[in-house]
Parts: C-alpha cells; structure tokens; sequence
C-alpha cells in the first residue's frame, strides 16, 4: 500500500458517500445516470468475487464489502425508493453498447484465461467506461448540481490517483499492470473535459454547465 | 510481470 493507492481508495469511498448523501438527504436522484450506478455495482461484482477465496488484508475485504454495499444501495435508492425522481428521458445510454464490447475483450485480452481472471479484466474494461452514461446524461441536461460535480471530481480523482500509485510500484517494487494500467488511464481520459469544467467554474462557485 | 496470485489492489 502507499499514499497514492491510499489516497485513490479514500476518493473513491468520498465519491460513494457523496452520492449516496446527496441522494438521501435531497430523496431525488435528479441528474444521476442509474445506468452508471447498473454499470459501477456489475463492476465490483465482476471484480470482487475472490472476496472469499483470496484474503488480502482486512483492509481490502471491509473496502470490498463497503463498496459493493454501496453500489447495490445506490441502485435500491434509485431504482425503488426514490424511483418517481428517476430521470428516465435523459438516461438513454445503451448499456450494451458498453457491456459486450468489455465482455468480449476480456476474453481475448487477459492475464489467464481462468474464470476469475477473466471476470476481473472483464470488471476493469466496464470500469474504464462505466461514467459514459453519467457523462452522456450531463451533457444531454447541460448541467450538474454542484454536489454531482463533486461526486464526479472525486470519483474522476480516484483511477488518476491510482495511475501514480502504479508508476510509484513500478519504480519501488518493479510491479506494473499493463490491462488496469491502460485501462485506468482511459478512465481517467474520459473526465478530462469534465476537470477542466469543475476546476474552472465549479470552483469558483459557478454552476456546472456544458456549453450547449 | 510477475503476476500475485489474485490481484492486490481493489
């Protein structure tokens, strides 16, 4: 563990406490895309299914737990409780334009083709995209509320704070991933025009807005 | 790369 994968990890649970709080304490899901929040709980899913079977550190499996927790009680708040404020019209993505594409390159594009293995690639690739939905939505509205900006900010930070972490262990324990390195930099990628709008206007307490 | 068995990093 070093401070750059520390940090990714806690901008990552930032990010899911953020979203959950702004959905709890508004009651709407105004503005989130439910088809990222599908894609974000198919990816921990895929990813964590070694929760049993290869045992890290306590750590890893209580962040494992929380966010798969998370994930699946974002998508019961959105998809149940607060389904009235569900915004149907502006969360079109198809999600299978997504999902078989990362299906079907972690099967010919993995470290072992082994059940698990391929699962994990499988969860990597979904991750890298998984935003485009959120992404869509919010150029398709406009506009962000200033808390989704920074539920996006935060979870932007987290794959770029984990691309550090990987030149970091590539330098100091000669540990490198090329599948969830590259992948974490097309994730990464994906948020850039998204930065570029938060640091220049939400930071300075404007409101998020695309140019139309 | 020398591969952990199972992967580390969440």
């Amino acid at each position: 563990m070093n401070i750059f994968r520390l940090g990714g990890d806690l901008a990552h649970l930032l990010a899911i406490i953020i979203l959950l709080l702004k959905i709890w304490t508004t009651r709407s899901c105004a503005g989130i895309s439910g088809k990222s929040q599908i894609l974000f709980a198919l990816t921990f899913t895929a990813r964590y299914l070694d929760l049993f079977t290869n045992f890290v550190s306590v750590y890893n499996s209580v962040m494992k737990v929380v966010y798969l927790a998370a994930a699946y009680a974002t998508l019961y708040l959105m998809y149940v409780k607060f389904k009235a404020t569900y915004d149907h019209n502006h969360d079109t993505f198809r999600l299978e334009f997504l999902i078989l594409p990362a299906a079907g390159l972690a099967l010919i594009i993995n470290h072992e083709f082994s059940i698990i293995e391929v699962m994990w690639t499988f969860s990597i690739y979904l991750e890298a995209v998984a935003i485009l939905p959120q992404l869509f939505m919010v150029s398709k509205t406009g506009e962000a509320e200033s808390i989704t900006s920074h539920y996006l900010f935060a979870l932007g930070s987290y794959r770029a704070l984990y691309i550090v972490n990987w030149v970091y262990r590539y330098y100091s324990e000669g540990f490198y991933d090329m599948i969830a390195t590259l992948a974490g930099v097309v994730q990464t990628v994906l948020y850039c025009d998204f930065f570029y709008l938060y640091i220049t206007k939400v930071l300075k307490g404007k409101k998020l807005q695309l140019p139309a | 790369c020398h591969r952990l068995l199972g992967h580390d990093e969440l």
